[in-house]
């Protein structure tokens, strides 16, 4: 039996906003210590990692590990059935071939369940290497995401150079060229705005505009995000899920030939 | 010139 809860569906819905942009089809692996989600997208750009704690939920209960493999459409079709302060319980038999959803009301006037068939995906499990990074920037993630919609205007790519000055994105093309240039802010009074960078050396690497604009889609989970670049490995962009976990996406960079 | 660069080979599959 697999049981978990969430006092409000929201948080589902943003998890699902911020990874259906990327993948069709997703496999869950539900364990006792919570719910993981590991994918590349179709071409092998960029890979999605999802962590939600199990002392995070309101209620978790799994007895035997299981996977389900989900649509994440047809996912997404079930949520917008759910008021976003709707409790949501998500529960499975083992071997069962169909996940319910169920949400409840604030005031318990008002009780629907939705079943969802369950596909077989078999997905590879893949191992993340831990990486030393040469750079890691947090920054307020409504400023990164403003930042990847602007410069998105101006070309496919953007070039994201960071020195202990501070980090530059820059993107150009047919219309010209923009630069934006963020500095590491000396107020830490306020956390969720303040403009963070550790440089062990400076890095410049290049990413896709669609797949960067793609990960912003996470913005409304967490107030900071985080950049970790180094030369030669994926960029690493981290958004906290508050109370449950986090979602990270790997993005391949841009080669020069 | 640019070319996109792929994930396979940063990670082992398990």
């Amino acid at each position: 039996m697999f049981e978990a809860r969430l006092d409000s569906s929201v948080t589902l819905k943003k998890v699902l906003e911020a990874i259906k942009d990327l993948l069709n089809d997703a496999s869950f692996d539900c364990s006792d210590t919570g719910i993981q989600l590991q994918a590349m997208d179709n071409s092998h750009v960029s890979l999605v990692s999802l962590t939600l704690k199990s002392d995070g939920f309101d209620k978790y209960r799994c007895d035997r590990n299981i996977t389900m493999g989900m649509n994440l459409a047809s996912m997404v079709k079930i949520l917008k059935c759910a008021n976003n302060d709707d409790t949501v319980t998500i529960k499975a038999q083992d071997d069962a071939d169909t996940v319910t959803f169920m949400f409840e009301s604030k005031k318990q006037d008002k009780i629907s369940d939705y079943a969802m068939k369950l596909m077989n995906l078999d997905q590879e499990h893949l191992g993340i290497p831990d990486t030393d990074f040469s750079c890691v920037i947090r920054m307020p993630s409504i400023e990164f995401a403003r930042i990847c919609r602007d410069l998105a205007q101006f070309g496919e790519s953007i070039g994201i150079a960071c020195t202990k000055e501070g980090v530059k994105f820059s993107a150009s093309g047919d219309i010209g060229s923009a630069n934006v240039k963020i500095a590491q802010t000396s107020n830490f009074e306020k956390e969720e705005e303040s403009v963070t960078i550790e440089m062990q050396e400076p890095v410049a690497l290049t990413f896709a505009c669609q797949y960067l604009n793609s990960f912003t889609k996470a913005t409304p989970l967490s107030p900071q995000v985080q950049l970790s670049m180094s030369d030669n490995v994926p960029l690493v962009v981290e958004y906290t899920v508050p109370e449950l976990g986090h979602i990270r996406y790997y993005l391949a960079p841009k080669i020069e030939e | 010139v640019t070319t996109q660069g792929r994930l396979d080979g940063f990670f082992t599959v398990l």
